[in-house]
């Protein structure tokens, strides 16, 4: 057995659904799910408590959810076949989830299709601190091994994986099912939002260019352009020239949104690629490209999901000359030749360890060094260690371009 | 080789490397890295991909790997074993 590094610090564990397949009858699948449960709560102290009703934050320890494709957490699903689930170690937020690929066909009783609780078992061993096992026979084994007995009993193998994380248990556990109420509401998220609201309200009619976080930076032809609502401010080569901002559309004639959430400028042409919200315009210097919408063009045309709400920041990354689209915990790559991100895409951010997400923008300085930017703060990253300088930002945005003290 | 052979073999070598890298027998910082993979490197990726699904350690893409890629799997990464990345660790 191996393990992952990661564990719970209690035993007892809350699960929640996020919802079910299609294949199968939910009542069917919360029995497997249970089972799945029992194979683990059998061997140690861990016991298992379904949460029934929940709110839009992390609720339960380990959240069940079915899902297609690309569903959000950076590791996109791969149609019928080949990967068919998978599952975070323990942790915050997204750790101890688990997914299922709802392209697979999920079986309970039958030998067609992926049997659903051989799969799941084998995904909450990965949600309480299992990685793989090369023990062929194992249920942490990563190749499916298809439908076992009625009467499954975990292998020695995974045994000794578990109860070396959370100890022996003689008696069995069942999991329990608990109605907990919906704690939408709570004191911390309401303090949360008012924090949101408070920052949004403070921005409205914003010229102040050193106490504020921004939407977008990036470099266009040398300069650096700094963005926050409907401004700009330019940084050129040498320092700030004028302190005093301008407004984005006295110089991006007719762009029609009143901020922007990501800009950068393409390697072919020089031409100038604006994101704001699910659309995506093309300038070339100051004038729209012609023929196109006002409205903007959809980001799916660029192969990007019709969910996603935004971009947060786009950059080319000068240590490969590639353009890379970030929104909030993924990123894809971006082929500017094709115009349509690379098909394996999108991908963790956690692969450029130490950037906070999620981001306000990134860009390229003048000094060849790449910079991620969040909040008032921006984070130096080291190209050829894939890692941010320092945990702690580099430093603060205004007093680096804006002359701010 | 007839030219559709060579690239139905390339694209095989693109597809097994992608493979390698998403389960993690690549000794390499990030999969942003994945056209900078020598030809060593790649065979070592192999090799420990072999050695982890009991296969003869042959380095190369032969057709057992090959099936053993495209067998129905879960999404998370193989954890190897310190000693499986041989000396390369100690050397850095």
């Amino acid at each position: 057995y191996v393990i992952s590094g990661s564990q719970w610090e209690k035993t007892n564990l809350t699960f929640r659904f996020l919802n079910y397949s299609p294949d199968v009858k939910f009542t069917k699948i919360r029995t497997v799910i249970y089972e799945a449960f029992r194979v683990w709560s059998q061997v140690t102290h861990l016991t298992f408590t379904e949460i029934m009703f929940g709110s839009a934050k992390k609720d339960a320890d380990i959240r069940i959810m079915f899902a297609q494709k690309f569903h959000h957490d950076g590791y996109p699903f791969d149609g019928p076949g080949n990967i068919l689930a998978h599952a975070f170690f323990p942790g915050e937020n997204k750790g101890g989830d688990a997914h299922f690929d709802d392209d697979e066909n999920w079986t309970v009783d039958s030998d067609e299709g992926v049997n659903l609780f051989m799969v799941a078992a084998h995904e909450f061993g990965h949600a309480l601190g299992l990685s793989h096992s090369k023990t062929p026979g194992s249920l942490m084994y990563p190749w499916y091994a298809g439908k076992q007995s009625k009467y499954y009993t975990l292998p020695k193998d995974d045994v000794e994986g578990i109860q070396k994380l959370y100890g022996v248990k003689n008696s069995n556990n069942t999991p329990v099912i608990v109605l907990v109420p919906n704690h939408e509401g709570s004191k911390e998220d309401k303090d949360e939002k008012k924090e949101e609201e408070e920052d949004e309200n403070k921005d409205e009619g914003f010229v102040d260019n050193c106490t504020h976080k921004f939407d977008a930076i990036t470099r266009i032809r040398g300069d650096v352009y700094i963005f926050k609502g409907k401004y700009f401010w330019r940084w050129e080569s040498g320092g700030m020239k004028d302190s005093s901002p301008i407004l984005i559309t006295q110089f991006w004639y007719n762009y029609p949104e009143d901020s922007v959430d990501a800009v950068f400028e393409r390697k072919k042409g020089s031409k100038i690629m604006f994101f704001k919200g699910n659309k995506y315009w093309l300038y070339d210097a100051n004038h729209m490209e012609k023929a196109w919408p006002i409205e903007g063009r959809p980001l799916t045309e660029l192969g990007l999901p019709a969910d996603l709400k935004k971009i947060d920041a786009a950059f080319t990354w000068s240590y490969n000359k590639r353009t890379y689209l970030v929104s909030d915990d993924m990123y894809w790559k971006f082929d500017e030749n094709e115009n349509y991100v690379v098909y394996d895409y999108p991908r963790d951010m956690k692969i450029w360890q130490g950037v906070p997400t999620p981001l306000d923008a990134a860009f390229q300085f003048n000094d060849g060094k790449t910079y991620f930017i969040k909040g008032k703060h921006y984070w130096e990253f080291l190209d050829s260690q894939m890692r941010v300088k320092t945990k702690l930002p580099t430093g603060n945005i205004s007093e680096r371009w804006m002359q701010c003290k | 080789q007839p030219r559709t052979q060579r690239s139905a073999g390339t694209n095989i070598q693109k597809k097994g490397m992608k493979y390698l890298m998403e389960f993690g027998y690549v000794n390499g910082p990030s999969l942003e890295m994945e056209n900078l993979m020598s030809e060593e490197a790649q065979v070592k990726a192999i090799r420990r991909f072999q050695a982890f699904a009991n296969l003869p350690l042959t380095g190369r893409l032969d057709h057992r790997t090959i099936e053993w890629m495209e067998k129905p799997r879960c999404g998370n990464k193989d954890t190897l074993p310190e000693d499986t990345w041989g000396n390369e660790r100690k050397k850095r």
